[in-house]
């Protein structure tokens, strides 16, 4: 199963640390 | 009562485990003396905490790189997985420096760790930044310069993620033509 993964979901986790 | 459960937070997997290279030129040492793994990763999260931490690309020095290869191989001609192959070059302008050039080698870094080449990504070795006073370049390097199907695919899918127009033509060089040539001597295999 292939982890593909596009620009909109990568650039989503960007700042997930910050947020928290 | 409630009762809560605590999930543990799970990274996002990448396909592949990614190498990022640093690159400063001091005349004074051989080539290779001067390129330095910075780190690796294979998450999603991992890629960001890097990203978020080190110099964007139009705030390094002039003749540095950043490389981001797929794990085990170098950012080199040399390396087994690259002889054979060439790359897309993207040259910017020295105006483009300010206002595209991050824009276009972070769109890079999400093609290569997001896999955006579908059945083609196996081709891709990496992508290389070169800021240079002269003109940036920015680059993906795939493994073999005779996979025309696959090489193609790429840069098609390449330009179109950078939202470059139509009318801009961006060419594929073999490695080994780079090696030897150099300037105008260079021949594009293919260009889209």
């Amino acid at each position: 199963d292939k982890k593909k993964y596009d620009r909109e979901f990568l650039l989503g986790f960007q700042f997930i640390f910050a947020s928290m | 009562k409630e009762h809560l459960t605590i999930q543990p937070y799970v990274k996002h997997p990448l396909q592949n485990r990614w190498t990022l290279w640093f690159f400063k030129n001091d005349k004074s040492k051989p080539w290779q003396a001067n390129l330095r793994l910075v780190t690796k990763f294979d998450t999603v999260e991992d890629f960001w905490a890097l990203y978020n931490h080190i110099q964007l690309a139009s705030r390094l020095m002039s003749g540095c790189d950043y490389s981001l290869f797929k794990d085990g191989i170098e950012p080199m001609w040399e390396d087994n997985r690259n002889k054979c192959g060439g790359r897309w070059l993207i040259t910017l302008s020295k105006q483009q420096r300010m206002l595209e050039l991050d824009q276009f080698w972070l769109e890079t870094l999400l093609c290569l760790i997001g896999e955006a080449f579908d059945d083609y990504s196996n081709e891709v070795c990496g992508g290389v930044i070169n800021v240079r006073a002269k003109g940036d370049k920015i680059a993906i390097w795939t493994r073999d310069t005779e996979n025309q199907e696959a090489v193609l695919h790429i840069g098609k899918t390449y330009k179109e993620r950078l939202g470059l127009p139509v009318k801009i033509v961006i060419g594929y060089q073999a490695h080994a033509d780079t090696a030897t040539k150099s300037g105008l001597g260079i021949k594009n295999k293919f260009v889209v």
